[in-house]
Order: structure tokens, then C-alpha cells, then sequence
């Protein structure tokens, strides 16, 4: 495996959106693996719809919170196409869900693998290398007060309470560390970004990883 | 309003936002350790921030099947 690894030096890596006062995360960390994935596969990097998510997930509750396992069983067994983001615009609101006749266009997935990672980072690397960008939860409860740098204490694993996407790693210097993509815009952490030490299971960074295949 | 309850309310949240940021840096000095300070998330309440953005649930993931299971694990 490379020393370091950037989806983003791919360009296939969609710009940090911000979820507002809208608790969906999950769905953002679903939507952005599935764009960089189909990006990943060829096509031109295009925002999908994370509210069509947001809406029409039934086992999850919208703005209320969700889980990026639930998001990925419903699109693999409903096989629903995700349209463009332009199509179906992010309201930070849950609304009633918009349907799209089966010939609409629109990305779907196939399927998707989740594993629990703890003591395992570096197999962890190489499905991010190998998958493209991979859906995580963690304990967000201290980056309430992050501002940058690379995050190694306090940070909680097994009470996950926030969904991210994992685009890349860096174990060029001292400390070797995740780059994530975080849904709470660019004025926050690392333009939006959140560095978390590879090794240790921090922020439960290894609990619950997604991989999509479209 | 200065004074108001929400303006004390908030400025409350500062100030317990600012002993958190004491506490948190207080860990490391590592020049590439996480910092922590004032944001915009610093004047909502721990539970306020809690109930807006961490949202997500958890749904145990089975352990890869990389590397050999210890006996335990078995």
C-alpha cells in the first residue's frame, strides 16, 4: 500500500457539503461514497441527491438520524436509482419522498460490505484503496470544539453518534493518520476535513465500514 | 439582546465551551495533535449540539475476515 493515499488527488471526490441543523449525516456518507464510486468507475463526478435519501429511506427517520447500514439495505434491496443533486435539491428539512419511473436516470447500487475494522486499520487502508471511499460512524461528541490537526485522545470508539466518509490516509510523518470528509461545511475542522490517527480504533473510526459497489 | 436570557444563556455555553477547549488541548502538544478552540458550534449547549448533528445510529458490523481469529475471538 502507498504511503499515502488521497481519493481527492483523483478528483473524485465531491466538494464538503454542509447538512445544516438537519441530523443526516448517515445520509451524507452514503451519498458521497456512491458518487465517488460511480466517479471511480468512469463516469464524470456528479452530486447525487442525498434528500431523495433523506425522504424516501423508510427505516430511517430523516432529520431525526439514521444509520448508513439501513440507508445501503434499502437501496440495494429497492434498487432505487439516486438522481442528481440538481434534481432533487437538499432542503435540510425530511419531505415527503419524489418517485422516478424505472427509466429515469440515475446511479443505484448493487451492494455494499460492512466490517468492524478494530486492530485491523491497515486491511482497513487497503479497502479504501481498493473500494474507494469508504462510509464510517464514529463519536463525534468532541468535535464540537475541533479546529484542525490530527485528532489521538478522547475520542470515544463503540458509542457512535456520527456518520463520515473515509477518503484517504497519510503515514508519511510522525503520526499516521485518516483523512475524512465531514458534512458540516468547509468552515469547519480542516476545510471541512477531520484527521484522525490510523491505529487505535480512534473515535470508533474502525467500528462500522462501508464499502458500495454500484 | 445584550443581557436578554438567551444573550446569558449563550454566553454560558462560551464560557463552558472555553474550559472544554483548556481540558481537551491540555493532552497534547504534538505539533500536528488536534487543536481545539471556538467555532461555530460554541455557543450551543453539549446536548443542543448533540441533538443536531449526531444523529447517526450504529449497527454492529461483522469483524473482517483478514487476519487469523485468536482463540478468544473464536
Amino acid at each position: 500500500l502507498p504511503a499515502r493515499f488521497d481519493w481527492r488527488d483523483k478528483a473524485v471526490v465531491a466538494p464538503v457539503q454542509n447538512q445544516q441543523a438537519c441530523g443526516s449525516c448517515w445520509a451524507f456518507s452514503v451519498v458521497g461514497a456512491m458518487q465517488s464510486v460511480h466517479a471511480i468507475d468512469g463516469s464524470q463526478l456528479a452530486q447525487l441527491s442525498v434528500q431523495q435519501v433523506l425522504d424516501c429511506s423508510f427505516q430511517n427517520e430523516g432529520c431525526n438520524g439514521g444509520s448508513p447500514l439501513r440507508a445501503l439495505n434499502w437501496l440495494k434491496q429497492t434498487k432505487v436509482k439516486l438522481v442528481s443533486q440538481s434534481e432533487y435539491p437538499y432542503k435540510a428539512k425530511t419531505g415527503i419522498c419524489h418517485f422516478f419511473s424505472q427509466s429515469h436516470g440515475g446511479v443505484a447500487l448493487k451492494n455494499f460490505t460492512t466490517h468492524y475494522f478494530s486492530g485491523q486499520e491497515e486491511a482497513m487502508k487497503g479497502q479504501l484503496v481498493e473500494h474507494g471511499p469508504l462510509a464510517a460512524i464514529v463519536d463525534a461528541v468532541s468535535w464540537q470544539d475541533y479546529l484542525g490537526g490530527i485528532i489521538q485522545h478522547h475520542c470515544s470508539s463503540q458509542r457512535s453518534n456520527h456518520a463520515v466518509l473515509v477518503v484517504g490516509y497519510d503515514t508519511t510523518g510522525d503520526i499516521p493518520y485518516w483523512i475524512v470528509q465531514n458534512s458540516w461545511g468547509t468552515t469547519w475542522g480542516n476545510e471541512g476535513y477531520v484527521y484522525i490517527k490510523i491505529g487505535g480504533n480512534i473515535c470508533g473510526i474502525a467500528d462500522s465500514v462501508a464499502a458500495v459497489f454500484l | 439582546e445584550a443581557h436578554s436570557e438567551e444573550y446569558n444563556l449563550r454566553h454560558l455555553h462560551f464560557q463552558n465551551a472555553t474550559k472544554r477547549h483548556a481540558y481537551l488541548n491540555a493532552f497534547s502538544t504534538a505539533p500536528q495533535s488536534a487543536k481545539y478552540g471556538i467555532n461555530q458550534f460554541s455557543d450551543l449547549s453539549q446536548k443542543e449540539f448533540r441533538d443536531l448533528y449526531l444523529r447517526a445510529s450504529a449497527d454492529r458490523a461483522p469483524l473482517f475476515p483478514g487476519l487469523k481469529r485468536t482463540e478468544t475471538e473464536r
